[in-house]
């Protein structure tokens, strides 16, 4: 038997509009420790990895360790059947697992609705993702991250980041001409949500599809602050950590010029 | 003209 109980619904709602445009289908790999994802855009230039812990639904229960075939786009339609404030309990048969039941609870409990979503076989291989001890690590406003992206977006659909020690700088060039925002470190001891660190291990420049980017902040609202790393000739690491688990986006760089 | 990677140049399947 799986059950999962998550008295913040919005979260479910807001983390599956978060990866909803970049993969259609996926497995959400349950086991006693919790839910996870991992899945790639269908051109394999994105990845994202999903991870929630069990600690954070009560109550959780998982007999065995099982996958759910979902299709992201219907198991969204009925997400959107669900109130903001919604309690959400996730319910599966672990031994034969054709269907995920999906019930919303308002919170004074009169209103209780309940959605089956039939499940779907997808034979997805998954990606080892290599511990990286990357050359610079970027802490900065989600809001910040978000605002950046579409903003160069109108100059070019690429971005080159520049880390160095007290900066780190996004430029675009185009058609019309060029474009750069350059943020330098900042603790504000009040607002902890607005500072912005980097932590450098050597100076690092990569370019990146602005394209994928945008569609990563779609995970804004899920944390205040979005981890950034970055190495020579490796993906971006994209990543909104929120109380319950993570999710983190990799995209592959763009080279030459 | 910068060209796109692929993840799989970086991430081995499992």
């Amino acid at each position: 038997m799986f059950e999962a109980r998550l008295t913040q619904g919005a979260l479910l709602k807001r983390l599956l509009d978060s990866v909803k445009e970049l993969v259609t289908d996926a497995n959400f790999d349950c086991s006693e420790t919790g839910i996870s994802l991992q899945a790639m855009d269908n051109s394999h230039v994105a990845l994202v990895s999903l991870s929630l812990r069990a600690e954070g639904f009560n109550p959780y229960r998982c007999d065995r360790g099982f996958s759910l075939g979902v299709n992201l786009n219907s198991l969204n339609k009925i997400m959107k059947c669900a109130g903001n404030e919604d309690v959400i309990t996730l319910k599966a048969d672990d031994s034969s697992a054709d269907s995920l039941c999906l019930l919303f609870e308002n919170s004074s409990n009169e209103r209780v609705s309940e959605y089956e979503l039939k499940l779907m076989d997808i034979d997805q291989e998954h990606l080892s993702i290599p511990e990286t001890d990357y050359d610079a690590t970027v802490m900065m406003p989600s809001a910040e991250f978000q605002r950046i992206c579409r903003d160069l977006m109108v100059v070019s659909e690429s971005v080159t980041i520049d880390v160095s020690k007290d900066e780190i700088k996004f430029t675009a060039e185009g058609e019309l001409g060029t474009g750069n925002v350059k943020l330098k470190p900042t603790s504000t001891i009040d607002k902890p949500e607005e500072s912005i660190t980097i932590e450098l291990g050597q100076t690092v420049s990569l370019q990146f599809s602005l394209k994928y980017l945008s569609n990563f902040t779609r995970g804004t609202p899920l944390s205040d602050q979005v981890m950034l790393c970055l190495s020579d000739n490796m993906p971006l690491l994209v990543e909104y950590k929120m109380d319950i688990g993570y999710i983190r986006y990799y995209l592959a760089p763009k080279v030459g010029d | 003209m910068s060209k796109q990677t692929k993840l799989g140049a970086f991430f081995k399947p499992k």
